[in-house]
């Protein structure tokens, strides 16, 4: 017969690694910089702490690999540290905000496989800036998926140091990854010219990105669920904690931007008592519920406040910083929404400077979403879609012989990716809508940019 | 400050669903009605039973579906029914032989999405051909990741019947949906000539694929792991619980075709006494042992008995059936690994019947892993990879003027899916190998079938 058995999430992510983007060495060489980067500039900028993360890589032979990352972030406190980079499916961004992490796993799964590839422990000195600083050497018991403190101290913080140092040894392979990596840093540089970023890599090269200015966009607000994101197990979650007498109180209460003369006017269009007790509700009242929900128009749309975006200016600095263009338009759509998430795309379009002509199967995509840069499955992936649909040559762009830089970057509190690897998006009408506007108001831009260039030529010809 | 929290297996694939190719209801209908067949052929194969598959597809109105898949397989033990369908990575799959599961969690997924999108719970029916059938309904406690029994039954079992009924109600989009499903449901069929396989679609229409052979391969034997598939992890595991007293008995007994003389001509060219007891290795020699094991170059290669392939005669029995190609060749290639992992290709090329003629991107590529037909991401896939890079010419093959059919299979203990829905394959160099020789024999087998017969058209218009 057949022998049935469970197994942990961190044996399903140690089995599987190859789902998480540790196919091979140089893949995960790749992911787990990215992994700790990510990590550290989401414990800068949700605290509004202008960012300095340095990253050394160092080569210790037989293809192991040192890697510490540094930022002067948050910290993480004493009790979270062995779960925040032990125990898969943990951390504090499974909250309705705009961050880099959301799955509560890329650090463990580095410190994962560290673990498996040079039986080493991943070590953590983190201080959120107090009399104390905190130092662990960890693993992960993955059968149990729990932290294995191996060391432990708690030593003196007289300089009131705040941030995190992480130290993972691993086995990589730099020389083949390290394309990906300069680019990685590159794109993250142009995407945040408000953050010192530095990378010494194993040939003692070094890397550096210095912040050009120190205006930071806010950092996003924690919201309550939209109703138009609303399914059965949400509202039942909602329904179990909730302390609302009554149903009007309990719509107020969940859900974002709901006020009493919106919830009124809801339950009323569809004829459900507002007074009743919310735990009353049958099954067949809760689904009925939830679809009445989903495709009520009169709610409120999303507020933007969960959302972070890099905004025009910024972005403009970074593009002009890194490509020293002749022109490049950047665009901010309004926020919208899908399936109840908000989100914002930001676009931009560079010409000229040092941006190369290049052939069209080799066109210029840089894309990002909640500040990551994508670099893999470019065409896969949503943007590279939309930049086929449109016609260039209605706005005189031509894509083989002019020298061109597409941006995208979408801002969202679910980034619909559909990799666990962060690497590409899946299709979303109406992300897709978005990025298509965003792009063609760049295109407009260009266009009348061009033709003024063209009138100057002719008028100078003559 | 941050707020930490750590969630459940099955709360993750909830809030990440289109991680597990829930993107969307179009997709779910798809992936809803795989990974019931896919279950339900697996429970017929590995017991050398002839399939025998019901599918049913009926649109209850308001987008919501009820789908009803029956099988004639082993199926499932009383006391397991709750986990194997409500409990998120639970099941029979996590051992070394080949099966389309591995990953514990495709049936839940299914249970999953009906449970938040209709409101509804599984039932299932099974029994293993005893004197009792049971009946459940059940739901999952997603925070929980366990099974909620909302109804069981044991009834009796006058017939002896054996086998499962699941039946599922969820959010779905048949219009949409259906041109892949009929697809799912003839690439199955194509590759498995001894399998009866019945859909009922919500329009009624009856598609019938009805068995032509009762031959079915031999299904595949455990194996226990390759040395070449180790890492530290492993060992460690299997330290922890063996019996054995020595490092010479710990190998024999815990690795595939490691024999006494092996394990002791490994030992001494390493340098490692086989009288010592593995508990008392240190972490360094552990290291150690795993680093030389993965390269020593004097094991036994893996035991295709793990692997249950198709069979050249079945291959193209089936695809005789469908195409009644004018030539086929099919070719299997001898067993190979990668990372330990044991692996077979089967390859054909079909010519002329019933194949059309194609524009060159819409080449006609059937591929499959592990009897699983993959549907998506084809640009993406180890195989297209492949095609792209065969000099088709040197074989007289004429991609855009021929009617040609291209067929890949890959079975292993462990298929590289880049993606948790099975989408497509993850680039090993190893694999890519395999497959272009085995499209390079099936490409010089047509080139003689093609000059043969230019000989006796040249001949006939003389
Ligand atoms: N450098 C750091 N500074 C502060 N907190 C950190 C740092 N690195 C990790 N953490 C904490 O540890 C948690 C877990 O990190 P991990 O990368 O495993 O998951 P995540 O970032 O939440 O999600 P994702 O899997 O998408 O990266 C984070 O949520 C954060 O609270
Ligand atoms: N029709 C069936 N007949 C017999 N056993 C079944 C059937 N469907 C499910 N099972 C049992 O339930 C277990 C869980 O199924 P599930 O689809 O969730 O995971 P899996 O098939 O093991 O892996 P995967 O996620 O890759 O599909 C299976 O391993 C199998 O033991
Ligand atoms: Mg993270
Ligand atoms: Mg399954």
């Amino acid at each position: 017969g057949e022998k049935f058995k469970a197994i942990s999430v961190a044996d399903f992510f140690y089995k599987n690694r190859e789902i998480a983007g540790f196919d091979n060495p140089v893949r995960a060489t790749y992911t787990i910089v990215r992994e700790l980067v990510e990590n550290a500039l989401d414990a800068c900028e949700q605290y509004s702490i202008l960012p300095d993360v340095r990253v050394k890589l160092i080569d210790e032979g037989n293809s192991i690999y040192r890697l510490k990352v540094e930022d002067n972030g948050i910290g993480v406190p004493y009790e979270q540290i062995p779960y925040a980079f032990g125990q898969i499916l943990f951390g504090s961004k499974y909250t309705l905000r705009q961050s880099r992490g959301i799955f509560g796993l890329g650090g463990k799964m580095a410190v994962l496989y560290g673990q498996i590839t040079a039986h080493s422990n991943v070590k953590v000195i983190s201080s959120q800036g107090g009399y104390e600083k905190y130092m662990f050497e960890l693993s992960i018991n993955i059968q149990e998926n729990k932290p294995i403190i191996k060391k432990k101290e708690v030593r003196p913080n007289p300089g009131r140091w705040r941030g995190t140092i992480v130290e993972i040894k691993f086995e990589g392979d730099y020389i083949r990854a390290k394309p990906k990596i300069i680019e990685y840093f590159r794109q993250t540089s142009i995407i945040l010219p408000y953050a010192n970023i530095l990378f010494i890599d194993p040939d003692g090269v070094l890397y550096r990105f210095d912040r050009i200015t120190t205006v930071m966009p806010k950092p996003p607000q924690e919201i309550k669920p939209h109703p138009h994101g609303i399914d059965i197990e949400m509202i039942n979650r909602m329904i179990n904690s909730s302390r609302s007498s009554t149903l009007l109180d309990f719509l107020v209460n969940n859900f974002h931007r709901v006020g009493v003369a919106t919830a009124l006017s809801f339950l009323k269009s569809v004829k459900i008592d507002p007074e009743m007790n919310p735990r009353d509700l049958k099954p067949e009242d809760i689904v009925k519920l939830v679809n009445k929900m989903k495709v009520y128009d009169k709610f409120r749309p999303p507020d933007p406040d969960c959302l972070s975006c890099i905004g025009p200016e910024l972005f403009k600095a970074g593009i002009i910083r890194e490509f020293n263009p002749e022109f490049v338009t950047v665009t901010q759509r309004k926020p919208s929404a899908y399936s109840g998430h908000p989100f914002i795309v930001e676009a931009a379009i560079a010409y000229g400077g040092r941006i190369p002509i290049v052939p069209p199967d080799e066109i210029l995509v840089y894309r990002y979403a909640n500040k990551i840069p994508l670099l893999y499955d470019l065409h896969n992936d949503v943007t590279m879609k939309v930049i086929k649909k449109i016609n260039w040559k209605r706005y005189k762009i031509d894509l083989a012989n002019m020298p061109l830089a597409f941006f995208v970057h979408i801002c969202s509190t679910k980034i619909p990716y559909k990799t666990v690897g962060k690497e590409y998006i899946a299709d979303r009408p109406e992300v897709e809508y978005e990025i298509e506007w965003a792009l063609k108001t760049c295109a407009r831009n260009l266009r009348i940019y061009l033709s003024k260039k063209e009138k100057i030529n002719i008028a100078h010809r003559r």
